[in-house]
């Protein structure tokens, strides 16, 4: 339970910071992921904020979530974009 | 940085705080909230004036949890404000849940957040860069606030350079250190009797440093700073004097460089084992180079040697794309054979040589015409000599005129 917990604030949080789709945060979707995509969310917030990127939801990751920030999202408009020819 | 992708059209803005804190003074809410906004105004011609009613840009409110915008506050800590982009609107939304602070080490700094929430309603998304005002994460109070050049650059990609001083006159628009009358005081002899240099470059925290010789010397507003020069072998331990070339790149490092060796400092400490062979750190870059900097037309890294110069990106493979070394020429007004470069903190790029320097313009690409013209005494300008000339000083710059083509030759941009 608690490891279901931690994995599903972080999945919150990297909704609410544009690295997953915001359904996640729609708690009348019952959302399901694949793995390759999780591990892709986070690798980017990773990325983006300067750590290893490892793709695991390690405590290095979860401390981080945990600081204060601004609310704005980090990759605006995700689900919007179209790629590029 | 980032650009969310939509800015303001005009640039004298208006503002209006529709709903204090309900721990702090008003009065004290108003200062800390315009010294907020003069951050970015400090570097642009942005101006903002707060209104008390009617309509304003940016609408400022400090709210709990739910506040009609349908992304409530989560109460002290997590998120702690919000705001909208220009196309959106560019309100600024703050959780009135935090303690908000003024120059106090407890509670949540209002100036920082204020500073940065700004940052987005006037078009800046979060950067990547850890010590940039724009990066997500609280950074806890800090009293020696100043701006990070990514933010800089941010923000000038977006409304250009400051050209007026906020108050009276011009200023030598867009000169380098705001020098209007040097101290004698703030004059080092032995400097202004010989201004040449061997490498002048910003640290992460924005100092500028001079360095000559087995010395260096930090420079102020007025000159350089009381207590200068110092030894370069004792304030970087392990690097010698006679430096050919130095930058301080976005991670924060300074990067040293001479013969055929270079050397990289965090701070003033020695980031791992050096010196390093060039060859190996940085494929495609020759010995003995003049000059470096990291220009902020494009944040890529210059290298200068004799008449030619070359791009190094490290996020590219190669690092130096086989068009390379091009002509300095290109860099139009700049001479050959430079003795240092710098993109100084106001964004624009300065060239030195033989005690005299010149200011690029990154918008028409050629050096800057003010008045007086380039180039100028360095010794003056930079050093703060006072009996250094003011005016225009003999240079070998060689003013060559030709047409940008779309095939820009010093970066891939367009002009």
């Amino acid at each position: 339970a608690p490891a279901f917990g931690e994995t599903n604030k972080a999945m919150m949080y990297l909704a609410q910071y544009g690295y997953l789709s915001p359904s996640v945060r729609n708690p009348s979707s019952g959302h399901i992921m694949d793995e390759s995509s999780w591990k892709k969310a986070i690798a980017e917030f990773q990325s983006f904020a300067g750590l290893n990127t490892t793709g695991e939801l390690d405590e290095e990751t979860k401390n981080l979530m945990s600081l204060p920030r601004c609310g704005v999202k980090d990759k605006v408009g995700f689900g919007e974009s179209r790629s590029k020819r | 940085y980032a650009l969310q992708g939509s800015r303001w059209r005009v640039k004298n803005l208006t503002y209006k705080i529709s709903k204090y804190p309900s721990r702090l003074n008003r009065d004290e809410v108003d200062t800390e909230l315009a010294k907020a906004f003069s951050v970015w105004s400090d570097y642009t011609d942005l101006t903002f004036t707060q209104k008390r009613s009617g309509q304003v840009h940016i609408e400022i409110r400090f709210e709990k949890g739910e506040h009609g915008d349908g992304d409530p506050f989560d109460g002290p800590g997590g998120t702690l404000a919000h705001a909208y982009f220009p196309v959106y609107g560019g309100d600024a939304h703050f959780d009135d849940a935090e303690m908000w602070s003024i120059n106090s080490l407890r509670g949540t700094n209002l100036f920082q957040v204020a500073a940065h929430e700004f940052g987005h309603s006037l078009g800046l998304s979060h950067s990547d860069v850890r010590t940039a005002l724009m990066a997500p994460f609280y950074r806890g109070y800090n009293k020696a606030f100043q701006l990070d050049q990514d933010d800089i650059q941010g923000i000038q990609a977006l409304y250009g350079h400051k050209t007026q001083l906020d108050v009276g006159g011009s200023f030598p628009s867009p000169s380098a250190p705001r020098i209007t009358t040097p101290q004698p005081s703030a004059e080092d002899p032995a400097l202004c009797a010989d201004p040449n240099i061997d490498t002048i470059f910003n640290s992460a925290d924005g100092a500028t440093f001079v360095f000559k010789g087995e010395h260096y010397w930090r420079l102020t507003e007025n000159g350089v700073a009381a207590g200068y020069p110092r030894l370069i072998s004792r304030s970087w331990p392990g690097l010698t004097g006679n430096i050919d070339a130095a930058f301080t790149y976005k991670n924060g490092k300074t990067y040293f460089f001479k013969g055929s060796k270079y050397w990289r400092y965090n701070g003033q400490k020695m980031d791992g084992q050096y010196p390093k062979e060039i060859s190996e750190g940085f494929t495609g870059i020759p010995d003995n180079l003049d000059a470096a900097l990291v220009w902020s037309g494009n944040g890529k890294i210059y290298f200068y040697k004799g008449s030619k110069f070359w791009r190094f990106d490290p996020a590219q493979r190669p690092p130096v794309k086989s068009t390379y070394p091009k002509p300095l020429s290109n860099w139009e007004g700049i001479p050959d054979n430079i003795d240092a470069a710098l993109q100084y903190t106001n964004g624009y790029t300065y060239f030195f040589k033989g005690g005299s320097y010149w200011r690029f313009n990154d918008r028409t690409f050629s050096v800057d015409t003010d008045n007086p013209a380039f180039p100028r005494s360095t010794g003056y300008w930079w050093l703060g000599c006072s009996s250094a000339p003011k005016g225009t000083v003999g240079g070998n710059a060689k003013y060559i005129h030709h047409d940008h083509d779309d095939d820009d030759e010093v970066g891939d941009i367009t002009f």
